[in-house]
């Protein structure tokens, strides 16, 4: 079962928990949200009215939060960690594996380097080990570790909430998509009926060699 | 809906990122 | 001869009710089940043979019993005594097990396992020894050398439902979905092993730690492109050397597809699919994934 079907009742879940819950207690659900297991996805929470409604208040650190496990990385709270509240261990990794999931957006081939800098380790045995036990068998990405060429070849990852403005991107990589498999099948088309024509060129030039042939046997 | 979105995302990630010609002739 | 076999009965009897079992095995072995003189019916042959044999595995004593297991052999084919039969199938489980001949023990306590009468005779079936031959054939299959052979038994296994209630089955998951054991998962499935289980190879590794290398080394083959022995050794917890010891020797029986670099000292594992496949494979779950959102959008009524 992929990691999209498997985190939509964990969402269900929270997002009717939010549906009831007070200011206070909607911290501790964005604390538990935040650090479930196999949950990598946090808009639909984010946009519960409660949730909204914790803008201006004393708890407006969660919703920040919440916003940062949608859309963020581990980079953009350690860079903001002054104004958010300090992360439990489970946080940390999540925002990490979170991080790792960002990065594969833009890239398919994902640098040791990059990626220590962008996870926090300072080796390439806690990198690899974070990739194999945190990320590939989480199932949230699948690829290979090249450590010749020192990076992570990515195969899958599994898709994270859409920064507002993204959809527009999405959009012109799906119909770049549509317009590239137009042309293929536009030219293997065209290769078939040129594929034809040479084979039947062929045989019409085998058979006057032939026919040559057959001349020139008779008059011999 | 966030999830298709999310899927779709995770989707394109999938296709193939080059667009340069001799790419192309190789992908045929 | 006739009230010498009731004296040596008697006498087994005896040495079994204070469990010397080796010695009630060998009175009774002597026994001329094959004398010219008196002619003796096929199952009560059969009945020592197995009896003996059983007596031997107390003591964990795999060549004794498996002598007389063999000479059962010859009888238990046309016996109509379930019993009996049963029992010769669980002594000669027991046997390949103890002589470390994993994966075809892990199949005859599988066969055991599925048994689906719970009376057979007078012999009660109860549910727990069925359990403990399921569980049996899970540790034997995990010790046996990794391959192709092994990774069927392996998925036949984690496919039986009865299987994600035993104990071991976490370790089991772990070994069919080819990912790496750590230490401490490790040391608890030692913890369930017997003693020949973890007895130690001419080589001075043990059989655990073979199976355990050797998994983990297929697993590694599966997220790594290539790996430095280095890395490979501290992933593995062995020395450099020694892990490129059991790679080359895996590749060499073709148990593990790779090339080795010695002078990089780097390893580089090449996948069993052609690269052709591996394209049309990702192109066949491109188009699923598209499937698959195809149909969600059609569930939710987009």
């Amino acid at each position: 079962m992929d990691i999209e079907q498997r985190q939509t009742e964990i969402i269900d879940h929270f997002v009717k928990q939010a549906e009831v819950m007070e200011a206070a207690s909607l911290s501790a659900l964005v604390l538990e949200a935040t650090s479930h297991p196999s949950l990598f996805a946090f808009s639909e929470i984010l946009s519960s009215p409660n949730v909204h409604k914790l803008e201006g208040t004393r708890y407006s650190s969660s919703r920040d939060l919440l916003r940062l496990f949608a859309y963020g990385t581990w980079n953009d709270y350690r860079s903001n960690a002054g104004c958010l509240p300090a992360l439990l261990p489970d946080q940390v990794r999540k925002l990490k594996q979170l991080t790792v999931l960002t990065l594969a957006e833009t890239n398919k081939v994902l640098p040791y380097d990059q990626l220590m800098q962008e996870i926090d380790v300072s080796n390439v045995r806690e990198l690899e080990d974070f990739l194999i036990n945190e990320c590939m068998y989480v199932g949230i990405v699948r690829g290979k570790l090249d450590q010749l060429r020192r990076c992570f070849e990515v195969q899958f990852a599994a898709g994270r909430d859409l920064r507002p403005g993204q959809l527009n991107n999405m959009i012109q990589t799906l119909a770049n998509w549509v317009c590239t498999s137009d042309n293929l099948l536009q030219t293997i088309q065209e290769k078939i009926k040129w594929a034809d024509a040479m084979s039947e060129a062929y045989k019409k030039h085998r058979k006057e060699i032939e026919d040559r042939a057959e001349d020139v046997k008779k008059s011999l | 809906d966030n999830s298709l979105l999310r899927q779709v995302s995770s989707l394109l990630r999938r296709l193939p990122t080059m667009e340069s010609e001799k790419f192309q002739d190789d992908f045929l | 001869e006739e009230q010498v076999i009731v004296l040596r009965e008697k006498l087994a009897e005896m040495y079994e009710s204070e469990h010397q079992w080796s010695k009630a095995a060998q009175m009774l072995s002597g026994i001329d089940l094959d004398s010219g003189i008196r002619v003796l019916d096929e199952t009560y042959k059969l009945s020592k043979c197995v009896q003996i044999a059983r007596l031997y595995l107390e003591d964990d004593d795999a060549v004794n019993a498996e002598a007389f297991i063999n000479k059962a052999s010859f009888l238990v084919s046309n016996s109509p005594h379930e019993v009996l039969n049963l029992q010769y199938k669980v002594c000669y489980a027991r046997i390949l097990d103890l002589k470390r001949k994993f994966l075809e023990a892990a199949l005859r306590y599988y066969d055991i396992s599925q048994i689906e009468k719970r009376q057979i005779g007078d012999e009660e079936i109860n549910e727990d020894a069925l359990e403990q031959a399921l569980s049996a054939a899970v540790t034997c299959t995990i010790l046996a050398a990794a391959g192709p052979q092994r990774s069927r038994v392996l998925a036949n296994l984690y496919k039986d439902e009865r299987c994600s209630k035993l104990k071991i089955y976490p370790i089991l998951q772990k070994v069919y979905l080819e990912r790496i054991l750590r230490k401490p998962e490790i040391d608890a499935f030692a913890e369930e092993l017997k003693a020949h289980q973890k007895a130690l190879l001419p080589d001075n590794v043990t059989v655990l730690d073979r199976a355990m290398i050797e998994h983990n080394l297929l697993s590694a083959s599966k997220l790594y492109t290539n790996i430095s022995f280095e890395e490979l050794g501290t992933l593995l917890g062995i020395a450099p050397q020694k892990a490129e010891k059991i790679a080359s020797r895996m590749i060499y029986e073709d148990r593990m597809r790779g090339s080795i670099d010695q002078v990089e000292a780097v390893i580089h594992f090449e996948d069993d699919t052609e690269e052709l496949q591996l394209w049309d494979q990702q192109i066949v779950g491109l188009c699923q994934a598209l499937n698959d959102i195809l149909d969600s959008m059609t569930s939710k009524g987009v």
